[in-house]
């Protein structure tokens, strides 16, 4: 961890008086090597690490007792900051409101779904799950099963029809339901597929959902940036969701899609089962990523 | 990735950044750029403007990392070659088996595949329509049931049917949670002892966008249920997959196949030149 990265440079100054500057741009290497190792993304690092370099030139740490210390204790803060100081909250209108989920394949949009819409049912409110993935095979039945293990009504058509119309559909059959909150499960794609980009911004036109969440796997490594990026500017986020951090990804992927999308992580993935959906708590991925 | 000028201080800086951008990972681009930077040395390069010497041994040098090892899957010598697929959540193992099991029928074998993924909703039904596109039987297990008993039904299956190939399906499962890579070698055990020197091959599937903790992964995966080799999937992405160059370098295991998309044809044999070339491009 930074604090044994850290030993080294510091231990041989104890004792004087003034810490140099070189100590503390050495520190901040290793700062970078960790961010590195943990899949943060390489530009972000990089504009990161310039950003405290000016703090962690300040006098708070030259003239520190336990410099190591205070440059972490920065590090920690900055990272805090950027990764969004609360924990994610998603503010749902009064009213309707229409969820979708986007993302990569395989990043956990189905099961989020279904845990999104759990959990939002026991705050109180009346889910709809739509079944707008029509190309992977058994999808629809995979949202139908999840759904049930939910205890969460699921709308379909079946794989012959175009999702926006699933959608619309959708919310047609949650009015009628008595239901307020449509969450839509869209297929995966690659953000450098025109054809599926296009997809999603017709659902996003036609549809007009109140909040679209892009879905990320925590283990992704230094393409998180590309993915976040291609998504937000293509289509337009709202949040994210941050999927299975039960594994021991340092995870720093949560650094990249801040850095690049400016737009709030909401949720943490923290499982297969349905209850295992957290709210992102930033301090805690700080300490995570940081090793 | 545009490289120019000559070799010179900015221009190695900006092929270090290439590496790590590709997943390449810190000890391994730290490592490769020694080496490089000694060739250049040696050869007396320092200034030149022969960027295409260059990446020309750059990619010699990746490329001998990723020559060692079988890039061919094994075949048992009697009875059926075994294959069993196993990887973390979601990186895509049901997709490839359907796409290797049309590749084996193609080439004229009995192929039997095995959902032997109780567990995940309809992780079943979706190998079951692969089973259909591959026109190919498949063992199904019931959702629930022990999935070594499902490996059991299937062994005594393909000692009646005598498929040439036998392909197993399993549940993702994180390599943190001990007790589902126990469950793991479990139905590794149930395979070798109904058939001798089974299962031929063990192989991780791995998507090509993770990041270092797929080394994490292999070296656990490896000492659980042991591996033979690596699918890497999602190379139709922006992702590189650099991070086989430590997987292999470190473990050995070579990459048998790669997938390049979600149709049933999208697989294809590992090249290591195509993919050091594409790391570049
Ligand atoms: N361990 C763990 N597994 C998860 C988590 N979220 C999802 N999964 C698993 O990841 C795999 C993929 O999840 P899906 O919900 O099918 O992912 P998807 O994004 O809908 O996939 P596509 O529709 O094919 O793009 C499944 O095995 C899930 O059980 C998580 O937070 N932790
Ligand atoms: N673009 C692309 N998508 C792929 C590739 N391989 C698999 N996929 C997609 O990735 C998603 C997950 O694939 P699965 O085969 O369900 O993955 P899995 O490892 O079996 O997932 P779990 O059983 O839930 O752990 C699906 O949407 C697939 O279509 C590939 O090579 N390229
Ligand atoms: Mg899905
Ligand atoms: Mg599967």
């Amino acid at each position: 961890n930074l604090q044994s990265r850290f030993q080294g440079i510091f231990r041989s100054l104890t004792g004087k008086s003034r810490i140099s500057e070189k100590a503390v741009k050495e520190a901040l290497r290793e700062v970078r090597m960790a961010f590195l190792e943990a899949d943060v993304n390489f530009k972000a690092t990089k504009d990161f690490c310039k950003k405290i370099e000016t703090r962690a030139l300040g006098a708070e740490v030259l003239q520190s007792l336990s410099p190591g210390q205070q440059v972490i204790k920065i590090v920690h803060e900055a990272m805090i900051e950027l990764l969004g100081e609360k924990a994610g909250i998603l503010e749902l209108p009064a009213g309707e409101a229409r969820i979708m989920l986007v993302g990569l394949q395989g990043s956990g949009k189905t099961t989020t779904a279904a845990k999104l819409a759990k959990k939002l049912a026991g705050e109180g409110r009346k889910p709809l799950l739509c079944a707008g993935d029509i190309y992977r095979p058994a999808a629809i039945r995979q949202l139908e099963v999840v759904g049930e293990r939910a205890g969460i009504p699921v709308f379909q058509m079946g794989t012959d029809e175009d999702p926006v119309n699933i959608a619309k559909q959708g919310s047609k059959h949650a009015y009628r339901q008595g239901l307020d909150t449509v969450i839509l499960d869209t297929a995966g794609r690659l953000h450098i597929d025109n054809e599926m980009m296009e997809e999603v911004q017709r659902i996003k036109k036609s549809w007009k959902p109140t909040h679209i969440l892009l879905v990320v796997d925590s283990m992704v490594g230094q393409d998180a940036v590309n993915q976040a990026q291609h998504f937000n500017e293509g289509l337009g986020i709202s949040g994210m969701i941050l999927t299975k951090l039960d594994s021991d990804t340092r995870g720093g992927a949560a650094i990249s899609i801040r850095y690049v999308t400016g737009k709030p992580i909401l949720y943490a993935g923290t499982g297969e089962k349905l209850e295992d959906l957290d709210s992102f708590h930033p301090d805690r991925m700080a300490s995570r990523i940081l090793g | 990735f545009r490289l120019r000028g000559k070799i010179d201080d900015d221009l190695l800086d900006d092929l270090e950044e290439a590496l790590i951008s590709a997943d390449v990972g810190m000890e391994t681009t730290l490592a490769l750029m020694e080496e490089l930077r000694n060739r250049i040395r040696r050869e007396k390069k320092t200034n030149s403007t022969d960027i295409n010497w260059l990446t020309d041994t750059l990619q010699s040098l990746m490329r001998d990392m990723l020559e060692q090892g079988d890039r061919t899957l094994k075949v048992a010598e009697v009875g059926p070659s075994i294959y069993l697929i196993v990887g973390v959540n979601g990186v895509g193992k049901t997709t490839a088996i359907g796409k290797m099991a049309a590749r084996f029928k193609s080439e004229g074998k009995q192929v039997l595949i095995v959902a032997a993924d109780t567990f995940r909703a309809a992780a079943i039904e979706q190998l079951e329509i692969w089973s259909k596109r591959a026109d190919v039987p498949i063992v199904l297990g019931s959702e629930g049931a022990d999935p070594s008993s499902v490996v059991y039904n299937a062994m005594s299956a393909a000692k009646t049917q005598k498929p040439d190939v036998v392909v197993i399906d399993t549940a993702g499962r994180l390599h943190t949670k001990t007790n589902l890579l126990q469950e793991l070698s479990k139905m590794s055990r149930v395979i070798s002892r109904e058939f001798d020197g089974a299962p031929q091959e063990t192989l991780l599937v791995l998507d090509a966008s993770t990041g270092q903790n797929a080394i994490t992964q292999a070296k656990t995966f490896l000492q659980s249920c042991g591996l033979t080799g690596l699918i890497l999937t999602k190379m139709d992405g922006t992702a590189k997959g650099g991070v086989i160059l430590a997987v292999h370098k470190q473990l050995g295991l070579p990459v048998k196949f790669i997938g390049v998309g979600e149709g049933i044809d999208d697989l294809e044999p590992f090249d290591p030149d195509a993919f050091t070339r594409a790391l570049f491009a």
